[in-house]
Order: C-alpha cells, then structure tokens, then sequence
C-alpha cells in the first residue's frame, strides 16, 4: 500500500456516495446511466469474486465487499426510481454496451494478463477492459442531456480521479516496489484518458463556479 | 482456481 493506492480508494468510495447522495437529495436518478452503473456491477462481479478464493488482508476483504456490494444497492436503488427520471431514461441512455462486452471479452481472451489462461485470470483481465471503457454510457448521456446537477458532476470526477491515483501508484510500484502489470497499466490509461475531456470541462467551470454545462 | 497469478490490488 502506498499514498496513491489509498487515495485512489478513497477517491473510488468517495465517487460512490456522492452518487448515492446524489439520488437520496434530489430524489430522483436522472442524469445518472443505469448502463454504466450496471457495468460497473458486472466489473465487480468478474474481478471480486475471488474475495472467497484468496485472501489478501482484511482491508482488501473489506473493500471487495463494499464495491460489491454498493455497486448491486446502487442498481436497487436506481431500479426503484427509475420513473423519477425527468426524461425518461430509454430515451437517452442509448449506448450500445454490446460492443463494450464483446470487445472486453475478445481482449480478455486474446490477451490474458501474465498470459495465464485459468478462468479468475480471464475474468480479472476481463473486468480491467470493461471498466476502462463502463463510463463511456455515462459521457454519451451527459453530452446528450447538454448539463448535469453537481453532485453527478463531483461524482464522475471522483471517479475519474480513483484510476488517475491508480495510474501513478503503479509508476510508484514499478520503481520502489520492483512490481508491474502491463495490462492495469494500459486499461488504467486508457480509463483516465477518457475522462480528460470531462475532467478539462471540470476545471473550467465547476472550479470557477460556473454551472456545468457542455460547450 | 486459485493464487496462480495474485491480484492485490483493488
């Protein structure tokens, strides 16, 4: 463990309970991609399930569990209000994850991290291509809807920050800890890379006050 | 199943 692991952690359930907040205090799931948190429950799913198998340390447990087991409530909780939405959400939450799905796979089975092909492999190496690219739904509605509230805002940056903090954490690793995995490092770039726009668009308005709205 | 290739990370 070092700072940059802990603080992409945090950053990861910091994200999560101001999605959470978010539809507690407006009481509604518009603007939020019922898509992308489904995807996200998926990547747990794949990439946790050895919680049983192995077991690393308590606040590895612990945390497996919690990003399971939010992941599912935030998907109940998104079910139950699905007709709070001001827009309906079929009408705008169109992305085709097929495509998300098949490619992840493809790369999973073409390209198994280590090249170890047992199935935990297969499904870790999986649910790293996946969440690289699960908030691409996310983006699509946002620039759809034009602007969001600012708790989804803080949100996705929060989440944009999580695998920003991984990035340099395995810098990090490679130097001080002798320790590297090519295919975190590229899913993780490829991840981040993706919320550069978002993040730009951040930095000029919600830092300077403005409200959020897409150019 | 198993530690063949240990994934410590989150």
């Amino acid at each position: 463990m070092n700072i940059f692991r802990f603080l992409a952690d945090m950053s990861h359930v910091l994200s999560i309970l101001l999605l959470l907040q978010k539809i507690r205090s407006s009481n509604s799931v518009a603007g939020i991609s019922f898509k992308t948190q489904a995807l996200y429950a998926l990547v747990f799913v794949t990439r946790y399930l050895d919680v049983f198998i192995y077991f690393v340390s308590i606040y590895n447990t612990a945390m497996k569990i919690l990003f399971l087991g939010t992941s599912f409530y935030t998907l109940h909780v998104m079910y139950k209000k699905r007709d709070s939405g001001t827009i309906a959400a079929n009408t705008i939450d169109t992305f085709r994850v097929e495509f998300l799905l098949i490619g992840s796979l493809a790369l999973a089975l073409i390209f198994p991290s280590e090249r170890i092909y047992s199935v935990t492999n297969i499904l870790w190496t999986f649910s790293l291509w996946l969440e690289s690219v699960a908030i691409l739904p996310q983006l699509f509605m946002l620039q759809r809807t034009g602007q969001a509230e600012s708790l989804t805002v803080h949100y996705i940056f929060a989440l944009g920050l999580y695998r920003g903090f991984y990035v340099l954490n395995w810098i990090y690793r490679y130097y001080f800890d002798n320790w590297f995995s090519l295919t975190s490092f590229v899913t993780g770039i490829i991840q981040t890379a993706l919320y550069s726009d978002f993040f730009w668009v951040y930095y000029q308005k919600v830092l300077k006050g403005k409200k959020f709205e897409l150019p | 199943l198993g530690d063949e290739n240990a994934h410590d990370e989150l």
